[in-house]
């Protein structure tokens, strides 16, 4: 188990893989195998503590919790099927589990069935749904919903929007436009912009939080589908480069599978 | 990108007339990193570049006229046997042509029912399309698919109840009294992982004969796409895989993966949210994308 001499490149070289298997970006692997070798890392338990202590300290959120005050809307952006409505309908859970009054938006006007499934969730929970017409204008279902909202003391508004690819142009002034109705009604502070990023995905998992926050300034990611055998590496990189913290993680499909993210948990998940 | 890397190693190898090891060295390791960018299998990638060594270090590129010319057609030749052989798409010259559509969450599934329906009445003008609501978890996916087959001009089958198992065999009993060209059974997302969801479609598939067993898998999957595919097949034994959302930019890295573990060839690409974007698989679009 220890690295010695000879042995020592075929260890590195077992741990990059590692890293590498884990969607990890290649240059924080680079960098990561480089500190590993810097520190004289003698043994795999060795590499295994040093591992989780140097991504739990990139991936923790230093961020203050900010007391929102009146409204609190969270918009859910996301590419196609990466879990969205499943996530908009955990987050409801997770709210009323902590007696907030919860409304959720049906802003997906496009996907077949896309508002039954939301209003099915919104049933289930006892969850007011504000849904439009099929095929109508989804800025206009926010505008209703977050009027709604008000008028009826709501705390967390939700906002479920349609899966789209980051490369559409049209699409993502779709989203920027529904963020702008939303900061017209209430204040930048109150408003949360996830995007929703699938664990089994690769390297496009970056692209989608870079293209994404480009367009309309995200406040942070949740991570879906954990309880796949996926370990979710880019959130890594999105966390390193675009400073974007983990919220939440999903890993299940009932809708008590959702935590507020843990770095030092999610370590523990990814190197054990 | 590879093609640029790959060219200013393969210009100093021209540049001075010889190749060294050291340049191919060199060459491959910019391979390896690219593929490994694209999201191809660490071990795919590893048994890839090994492949390229061994033919680049023979006589063929060390004493050639050219090396530079050899090496890179050796990097494509290479890829192009990874990636598989000609598309035969989908055999429909029996009177009823069976496909079970399976795959992890949101990979794409139920609107693939009902693009490969439209793609079958159109390119092989075969009128009689079913499509199976077999999903019986996930919130409205028998809605999902009912509007999907109004959409597309095919009938629907489902039943009100959990027991996709009965709805997959009841829908085939139907065709002893109903005559239908193609039938596409849609089942619920399930991860690789999970024992009993595996066994579920085991059973559908030991039940009914299908002749086609499609895994739907998104273009953008990142390691453990190999990991996904081997259990897939083994479970059901796949006949081909469709891959999701080429219309993104993913360098589609898991494509390669997939097909070169489990020699299942790749038949089907979406390129799109709409029913009419769905295409015949291009292996050439996907290797210069994977070679960057
Ligand atoms: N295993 C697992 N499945 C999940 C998880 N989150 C969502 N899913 C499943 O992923 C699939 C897609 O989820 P949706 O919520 O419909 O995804 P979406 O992003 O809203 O999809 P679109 O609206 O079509 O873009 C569903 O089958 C969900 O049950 C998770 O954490 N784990
Ligand atoms: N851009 C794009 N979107 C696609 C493509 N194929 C499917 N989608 C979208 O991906 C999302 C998920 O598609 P579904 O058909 O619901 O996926 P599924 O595999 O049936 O999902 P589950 O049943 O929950 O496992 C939807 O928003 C689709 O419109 C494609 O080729 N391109
Ligand atoms: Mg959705
Ligand atoms: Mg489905």
């Amino acid at each position: 188990d220890l690295f010695t001499g000879k042995d020592a490149a075929a260890c590195i070289e077992d741990i990059e893989q590692s890293l590498i298997e884990a969607d990890i970006d290649l240059a924080i692997v680079d960098e990561t195998v480089e500190l590993i070798k810097k520190n004289r890392i003698k043994s795999y338990e060795e590499a295994r503590v040093f591992l989780k202590k140097v991504f739990a300290e990139k991936l923790s959120d230093s961020s203050v919790k900010r007391e929102i005050k009146g409204l609190y809307i969270i918009v859910l952006v996301g590419i196609n099927g990466a879990g969205k409505t499943t996530a908009a309908s955990k987050l409801a859970s997770y709210y009323l589990g902590r007696n907030k009054k919860v409304m959720m938006a049906a802003a997906d006007t496009f996907r077949a069935a896309a508002t039954e499934q939301l209003e099915t969730w919104g049933n289930r929970l006892g969850v007011a749904v504000i849904k439009g017409q099929e095929n109508g204008d989804p800025a206009a279902v926010v505008y209703d919903a977050v009027a709604q909202a008000k008028k009826s003391q709501t705390d967390v508004l939700i906002v479920d929007t349609a899966g789209r690819l980051h490369t559409k142009s049209n699409l993502m002034q779709e989203i920027v436009k529904i963020k702008k109705v939303i900061l017209k009604e209430v204040e930048e502070e109150s408003v949360d912009t996830f995007i929703i990023i699938d664990a089994n995905i690769g390297k496009n998992g970056y692209v989608q939080a870079k293209e994404f926050n480009e367009a309309m300034n995200l406040t942070g990611v949740i991570l879906t589908k954990f309880d796949s055998s996926a370990k979710g590496g880019s959130i890594i990189h999105i966390k390193s480069d675009l400073g974007l913290p983990v919220k939440f993680i999903t890993f299940g499909e009932s809708t008590g599978d959702i935590e507020e993210f843990s770095a030092q948990h999610f370590v523990d998940e990814m190197f054990d | 990108t590879i093609s640029k890397k790959l060219d200013s190693v393969i210009r100093k190898i021209r540049g001075t007339g010889i190749i060294s090891e050291a340049n191919i060295e060199e060459a491959l390791k910019a391979i390896r990193m690219s593929m490994l960018e694209a999201d191809v299998n660490y071990k795919v990638v590893k048994d890839f570049v090994a492949a390229v060594k061994e033919k680049a270090l023979g006589e063929s590129v060390l004493n050639a006229v050219s090396p530079g010319q050899q090496f890179t057609k050796i990097v494509h030749d290479e890829l192009a046997s990874f990636l598989g052989e000609k598309n035969t798409g989908i055999d429909t010259s029996r009177t009823t042509t069976l496909i079970m559509l399976v795959g992890l969450q949101g990979s794409g599934k139920t609107t693939t029912a009902a693009k490969l329906g439209l793609y079958l009445k159109n390119e092989k003008k075969l009128p009689r399309i079913l499509l199976v609501g077999a999903d019986t978890y996930r919130p409205a996916a028998k809605e999902q698919l009912k509007k999907l087959a109004g959409m597309i001009g095919a009938d629907f089958y489902t039943e009100e109840h959990n027991d996709a198992v009965k709805i997959c065999k009841n829908a085939y009993s139907l065709l002893e009294t109903k005559l239908y060209d193609i039938v596409v059974f849609d089942t619920a997302g399930r991860l690789h992982i999970d024992e009993e969801m595996i066994k579920e479609i085991e059973v559908i598939k030991k039940a009914i004969p299908m002749n086609e067993v499609f895994l739907v898998a998104d273009s953008m999957l990142g390691q453990e796409s190999v990991n996904v595919a081997k259990t897939f097949n083994e479970a059901v034994g796949l006949t081909g895989i469709v891959l999701t959302k080429i219309d993104g930019d993913a360098r589609g890295g898991a494509a390669l993966s997939m097909k070169y573990v489990t020699g299942v060839p790749i038949k089907f690409m979406g390129t799109g949210e709409k029913a009419d974007r769905f295409e015949l698989f291009h292996p050439d679009r996907l290797a210069s994308s994977i070679l960057g």
